[in-house]
């Protein structure tokens, strides 16, 4: 762990009496490693190493007779600062329907995290119905109408539609008639660099006028991370992030570098397959995980 | 005596930014930077931008040259029919549409396919499949969900060693190698496919996602121990990730890389280029 391993730098370096700054720059360097084994991008690392170094130099490092452990509080919360408080609560419409819009990459877990969605919100007592909007992958709507089953959430599936767009708006009158307060629209996975259907999400999320704009990304993510949300982020205005498999043993440092790069909440985690694979998105959790 | 020329600061930089921006990783990012730094050290003047630029390929072209094999996998097979081809990896790497493509690309090569859909778990994983068998214009057998996938292997392979088919493709549940049941059933999928045909599967391909970071170390390292990886494809490189974890794979694994998904389209699959990918990370 990295505790470990600044221990034993301190250890080498507390032989010859009081600590310089090289010294605290060997630490810095400890800590530089394992962020970006961890997944954390490049020039974030960068910068928080930059932020954190003033007052690795202070005294309550230099003067401290457990250096290494100092280091490591400082570290610790420099991350779960730049994570930011947990808040894992969702917006809602003032004038019913809430809608909350699903966006991200290929396979990241868009539809699986609809569906958990659905069930959370279901189980709070909100009337919730699923749009399957994604028209282009094979079987995509039949996978949420079977998730949608599932959990007995409505699903408006309109799959023979021209376009995701008037998907959503058939589906839209009908969670009207059907009188659900709360809308989970799930879309296919784009590319953040496919201009076309970067276009028509954007065009969805016009039409939709979501409360929650959501991007969710998969926690082995590793450096593309950052390129990634920024884009998502610019052309949508995301409200939040959802980090999924993170029941897998990823570091999940690409959380630090999207919330550090678009300033966007993480607000869930996806923590298995199931259903039930959904909870708050703790900040010093993963800060812990990704010092490892 | 040599010259003993070192990198300059900026350069060693942007060198730095280069490697682990594309997930090369640090083990392998610092081995790349001290080749280089031999290869300048007895040069007579400082290397230029577009000189280090060309020995960052070269290198790269050079530690990736365990590629190749699909050849071999297009073509009817030499040895015992079927030819068994088992695709595995995590959850939403690819595996089911880069089978689609893959079919295609054997029908091209003059293969009778079967492809066997072992995903018996996620929702409408076997109706995705069968989309995708139609597209390539092969037999397809698939399970029910909630089935054991073993049973589809076994239904499957006795099937295709009825038709005399070329190849059985057979698709997986993308599994976590955290979870050691599933990592169970993917050794017990292993063992049914060998008591079938007589013989383990003759190729497991590991379809791993181009924006996975170090992670992607440890799920060939595991899924190797469970089912004996023989191959990678590398999928979603059209986006902007470069992949580089290509680069400790194949030198800390040996694993030769196959093929490049590029697209979501039943084309969008190329055989794996060395000089291609380091052109891509370098520019
Ligand atoms: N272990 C685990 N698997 C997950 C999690 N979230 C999603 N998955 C799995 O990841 C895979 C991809 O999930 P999908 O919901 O199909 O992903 P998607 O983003 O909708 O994919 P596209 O629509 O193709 O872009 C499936 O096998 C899911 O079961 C999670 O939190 N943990
Ligand atoms: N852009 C792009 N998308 C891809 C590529 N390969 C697969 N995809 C997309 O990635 C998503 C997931 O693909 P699947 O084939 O369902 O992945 P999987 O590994 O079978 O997923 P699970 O069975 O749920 O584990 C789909 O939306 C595919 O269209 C590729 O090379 N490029
Ligand atoms: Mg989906
Ligand atoms: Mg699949």
């Amino acid at each position: 762990s990295l505790a470990e391993k600044l221990e034993s730098v301190f250890k080498k370096l507390k032989t010859r009496g009081k600590l310089s700054e090289a010294d605290i720059d060997a630490s810095l360097r400890e800590i530089k490693l394992a962020l970006l084994e961890a997944d954390v991008n490049f020039k974030v690392v960068k910068n928080f190493i930059s932020d954190i170094r003033e007052r690795a130099l202070g005294a309550e490092v230099m003067e401290s007779l457990t250096p290494a452990q100092q280091v490591v509080k400082i570290v610790h919360a420099g991350l779960t600062d730049l994570l930011g408080k947990s808040r894992s609560s969702l917006a809602r419409a003032s004038i019913p329907p809430t809608r909350i819009l699903l966006v991200g990459l290929q396979g990241s877990g868009k539809t699986t995290t609809c569906a958990k969605l659905a069930k959370e919100l279901k189980e709070k007592g909100s009337r919730v119905c699923l749009v399957p909007a994604d028209l282009s992958r094979p079987a995509a709507v039949d996978q949420l109408v079977t998730l949608g089953k599932k959990i007995d959430v409505p699903v408006f599936a309109f799959p023979e539609s021209s376009s995701s767009l008037e998907a959503y708006a058939k589906a839209s009158l009908e969670a009207g008639r059907a009188g659900c307060d709360t809308v989970l629209i799930d879309t296919a996975g784009r590319l953040h660099v496919d201009e076309d259907l970067m276009k028509e999400v954007a065009a969805l999320a016009r039409a939709a006028a979501p409360q929650e704009t959501i991007l969710v990304v998969d926690a082995m993510t590793g450096q593309d991370a950052v390129n990634v949300a920024r884009a998502f982020h610019e052309r949508l205005t995301l409200t939040g992030i959802i980090l999924t498999k993170l029941d897998g043993d990823a570091r999940g440092g690409a959380a630090l570098s999207m919330r550090s790069v678009t300033g966007v909440p993480v607000k869930y985690a996806g923590v298995g397959e199931g259903l039930d694979g959904l909870e708050p998105f703790h900040p010093e959790r993963i800060a812990s995980r990704i010092l490892g | 005596f040599g010259l003993g020329r070192t990198l300059q600061a900026a350069d060693m930089e942007s060198l730095e930014e280069i490697l682990i921006g594309s997930d090369v990783g640090v083990a392998s990012s610092e081995r790349i930077i001290k080749d280089l730094e031999k290869a300048i050290s007895a040069l007579p003047s400082p290397p230029t931008q577009d000189f280090l630029a060309d020995l960052l390929r070269e290198e790269i072209t050079a530690l990736l040259s365990a590629a190749g094999g699909h050849q071999v996998l297009e073509s009817p097979p030499e040895g015992s029919r079927p030819r068994v081809v088992l695709v595995v990896g995590v959850n939403g790497s690819g595996k089911t549409t880069t089978i689609g493509k893959l079919a295609a690309r054997m029908v091209k090569g003059g293969q009778k396919v079967l492809i066997a859909g072992a995903d018996t778990y996620r929702a409408a994983a076997i109706g995705q499949l069968e989309i995708w068998a139609r597209r390539a214009g092969v037999d397809f057998v698939g399970g029910v969900e909630g089935g054991d996938p073993a049973s589809v292997v076994h239904d499957a392979l006795s099937a295709a060693m009825a038709k005399g088919v070329d190849t059985v493709i057979i698709d997986t549940a993308g599994r976590l190698h955290t979870k050691i049941p599933l990592m169970k059933e993917l050794e017990k999928i292993v063992r049914v496919a060998g008591k079938v045909t007589g013989r383990p599967p003759d190729s497991v391909l590991l379809v791993l996602d181009a924006t996975t970071g170090q992670n992607a170390l440890v799920q060939a390292r595991e899924f190797s121990r469970s089912a004996a990886v023989s191959g990678i494809i590398l999928t979603k490189m059209d986006g902007t990730a470069k992949g580089g974890i290509l680069i400790p794979l194949s030198t800390e694994l040996g694993l030769p890389i196959l093929y490049v998904g590029l697209g979501e389209g039943i084309g969008d699959l190329v055989p794996f280029s060395p000089e291609e990918f380091a052109k891509g990370m370098v520019g």
